[in-house]
């Protein structure tokens, strides 16, 4: 069995990669790595080499095969399910969008309590349910990831049911911020902040 | 008139409460400034009380209002118009958000090619055009922003043709990515990004 230095020097790995991956690299050396983690390059290539990880000379390891490998090293979760809460136009947007089926991101419930909305089939043999049933089917399909796309007053009551069904993450899409517990992680998304961005470069440009 | 140095230095105070902005950061400090700048507090405190701006004792500068100063000194753009080009679920989500209208982002053109679509209004005395007037209401409307909400394989030929008409930032949802003129600024947006990221942290916490 893997020693517990090890396995926290690859978590380690894992999240450099990880901000490596996000800045668009795609291929790092060990003395990179190295650099952004204060430890030795040997050490890194030494616990690679370990796992049967050895990198090309002169090219590195390619970010994303390494992530890959210690996911698989340490037994991470890859392939995750998510539900959408509130099937308006952003959810069906989201319920269809190829990306995410990419990025092995699985859609397995939708959920709404618009009665003309509910009971209509989606792709996939995906039938939208009742909001009633959200709980029972999180625990029933072990959805991990929660998407809110509702109404923002709705946002914190739906957050906490599919908290106490076991849910491991949410998305919010709403104008309104959520609370979770310390164990459940939280993305807020507002596209207004790309369109901030842009209009600052194209400020800083004129 | 403001000396060449002074605009230059201001604006490299504009980008750097855009980061402290960016990571959430409300107050900032001339020394904390300084310290990304490399430059002597003094000359940050100088340059901001010359143009009114003089900070609160222990509490540093509000980092909003003080870019709103800088923005008005340096006569910035402010408000923005922008178009959506694609009026589906997605595009349709976005004409409604209230975040955008929030942040000075007022929408003045939707466009689609969908004859069911086409001339259906929506709110604030917008009607959906068809695509064929997209270059012709850019230029007229004086809009700076594109958005684009459409398939994936009409996505480049759309954001030339915007460049074309003269917009000055373009902001692509779809999976196709857009090459525009290094003058057109462009903001790429995938939200399997923040699922990545959210699934990151899952793992990491487990
Ligand atoms: N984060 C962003 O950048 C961004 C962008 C666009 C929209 N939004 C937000 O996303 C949300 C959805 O936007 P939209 O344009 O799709 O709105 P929409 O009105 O089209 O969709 C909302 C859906 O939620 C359903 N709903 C309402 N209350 C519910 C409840 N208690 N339980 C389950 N379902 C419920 C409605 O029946 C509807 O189908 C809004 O909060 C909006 O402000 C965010
Ligand atoms: N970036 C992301 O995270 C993200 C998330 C969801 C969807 N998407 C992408 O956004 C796009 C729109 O998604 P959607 O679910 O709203 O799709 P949709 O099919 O509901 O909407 C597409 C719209 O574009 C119109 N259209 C098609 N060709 C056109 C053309 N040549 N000129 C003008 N209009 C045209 C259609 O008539 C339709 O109204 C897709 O490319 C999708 O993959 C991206």
């Amino acid at each position: 069995n893997i020693p517990k230095a090890t396995i926290h020097r690859l978590t380690r790995y894992y999240r450099c990669l990880e901000r490596f991956l996000l800045n668009g690299k795609s291929n790092v050396s060990s003395k990179e790595m190295a650099n952004k983690l204060n430890i030795k390059p040997s050490q890194i290539r030494k616990d690679l080499s370990y796992f049967g990880e050895f990198g090309k000379r002169g090219v590195g390891y390619d970010v994303r095969e390494l992530m890959l490998s210690i996911e698989n090293i340490l037994g991470m979760k890859k392939n995750w399910s998510f539900c959408i809460v509130g099937i308006g136009n952003l959810g069906l947007a989201i319920a269809n969008y190829p990306g995410l089926t990419k990025a092995r991101f699985k859609l397995k419930g939708v959920f709404d309590n618009d009665k003309s909305k509910i009971g209509i089939g989606l792709h996939d043999d995906l039938v939208i349910q009742s909001v009633n049933e959200l709980e029972k089917t999180i625990k029933e399909r072990k959805i991990s990831i929660g998407v809110l796309t509702v109404p923002g007053k709705y946002a914190q009551k739906l957050s906490d049911r599919m908290v106490s069904a076991g849910i491991d993450g949410i998305i919010n899409f709403t104008p309104v911020r959520v609370i979770v517990p310390k164990q459940v992680m939280l993305e807020e998304i507002d596209i207004s902040i790309s369109f901030r961005t842009l209009a600052f470069q194209i400020n800083l440009n004129l």
